[in-house]
């Protein structure tokens, strides 16, 4: 997966995510976008499989938005199987708790940093207002490290993979390097909803892996778009 | 090439173990159970999956709402096994690793 955050030079936060996952053939197939509807309004937004009742990608309108990647390593079954038994929760599961109860970008980060979970995860955080957007990089039972954006002093986007943001991606698996090219081609002025889908867009950031493509950002609600991606022809 | 994802609407309004079967109703029953029976033999080890079957009988006992509900709904009508539903929410999990 590849997860950005970017604020613009107007303090617009935008945030968009590939979501790259074995089963393509089946989940491309399944792919949706789902509207939680509560007294008439919708509450949250996510997007999803159909059947899948967790959330990696999501939005709570006028407050935050959130995608997770996966963290490789960790535990072993066995722990998995215990922690579940602990009642950590599921990764996705907590997206979509958090979308659904936190009242704002900054009690969102607390419990997305803090609640135990089952497995490993970097979540992607981004707000309504400057300087709002985070990458968390999670153990199970709580935070590793927490990296927010530093638009004074040039860090205006951050690039999450699926590597810790302190160590250099395995040359064999390297989307970060591209997506940085790309976006510092593309320039704080520039960024924006299309630009962002054409960051996302650049191979290998999108792969044959890639399942789908979001682009969002809390503060414009009705800008969430989610797109299935088609892999190449072999 | 890229395409729209559809949109559908989830009401928290109504109970959790119904709130998705206008979501499942789009889809053909038949090639959804087909998907999650592939994905669950991919991903998850067998002696995992002999474990976790009996505990859906505590199902509600381990897993908060609305998620018990929802995934006992949507294991309801599809004719699926609670604690398949429960592997498959718990797919990242085992890939993770």
């Amino acid at each position: 997966c590849t997860s950005i955050v970017a604020q613009d030079y107007k303090g617009n936060i935008y945030h968009g995510r590939n979501l790259d996952y074995d089963f393509g053939d089946i989940l491309r197939k399944i792919t949706i976008d789902v509207q939680f509807i509560k007294n008439g309004q919708v509450a949250y937004r996510g997007t999803t499989f159909c059947g899948y009742v967790g959330l990696w990608t999501g939005q709570s309108p006028h407050k935050f938005t959130v995608s997770g990647n996966e963290r490789g390593g960790g535990a072993w079954w066995e722990n998995a199987v215990a922690a579940f038994l602990n009642r950590n929760y599921p990764v996705s599961w907590l997206i979509r708790d958090t979308l659904s109860k936190s009242e704002d970008f900054q009690s969102a980060v607390f419990k997305l940093a803090g609640t135990p979970i089952i497995a490993d995860v970097y979540y992607i955080v981004g707000g309504t207002v400057p300087k709002e957007g985070v990458v968390i990089t999670r153990n199970r039972e709580g935070p590793a490290d927490i990296w927010p954006l530093d638009p004074l002093d040039g860090g205006w986007f951050h690039v999450e993979t699926n590597y810790d943001h302190w160590t250099s991606p395995p040359p064999f698996d390297d989307r970060r390097t591209p997506a940085i090219r790309a976006l510092n081609a593309t320039g704080q002025h520039n960024i924006n909803f299309d630009t962002l889908f054409q960051v996302l867009s650049v191979k290998p950031v999108l792969n044959n892996y890639t399942i789908y493509t979001t682009v969002m950002s809390a503060a414009f609600p009705d800008k969430y778009t989610t797109w299935i991606r088609t892999p190449t022809k072999k | 090439s890229a395409g729209a994802a559809p949109l559908c609407n989830v009401s928290l309004d109504g109970d959790p173990d119904l709130r998705w079967l206008p979501v499942l109703q789009r889809f053909e029953p038949g090639l959804l159970l087909h998907f999650f029976t592939r994905i669950i033999e991919q991903t998850i080890p067998k002696w995992v999956h002999t474990v976790i079957r009996p505990l859906a009988a505590e199902l509600e006992f381990f897993i908060p709402q609305p998620f018990a509900g929802e995934i006992q709904g949507i294991c309801n009508a599809l004719g699926m096994s609670v604690g398949d539903g429960i592997l498959l929410s718990l797919a990242y999990e085992a890939t993770a690793f």
